[in-house]
């Protein structure tokens, strides 16, 4: 399916979320 | 490994491999991993999502890896 400009940039906002979250839990790790 | 569970590794190299935008639906994985039900694999994904591995795509169903492009 075709995503729409909305869905993308949804999407690439959950992107940011998550790679944010993922560093901030290998910092506490270290 | 990563400090993830086997089926945690199991369940996040199914969704690395994905390549469609939209990303993995959990109905794909179920029918995919033999080894887990459903049960298993909503608390795989629940658990690398909050640990930033994977991110929701189109609804809370279709899930991608933080390591695709």
């Amino acid at each position: 399916p075709i995503l729409t400009e909305e869905q993308k940039r949804k999407i690439e906002e959950n992107r940011q979320m998550a790679l944010a979250r993922r560093a901030e839990r290998q910092q506490q790790q270290q | 490994m990563n400090g993830l569970t086997s089926q945690q590794s199991q369940v996040l190299n199914l969704i690395r491999n994905c390549q469609e935008q939209e990303g993995m639906s959990i109905d794909f994985m179920r029918r995919t991993v033999k080894n887990m039900n459903i049960v298993a694999i909503k608390q795989a994904v629940e658990f690398l999502s909050n640990e930033g591995h994977i991110y929701s795509t189109v609804d809370e169903d279709h899930y991608r890896s933080t390591d695709a492009e």
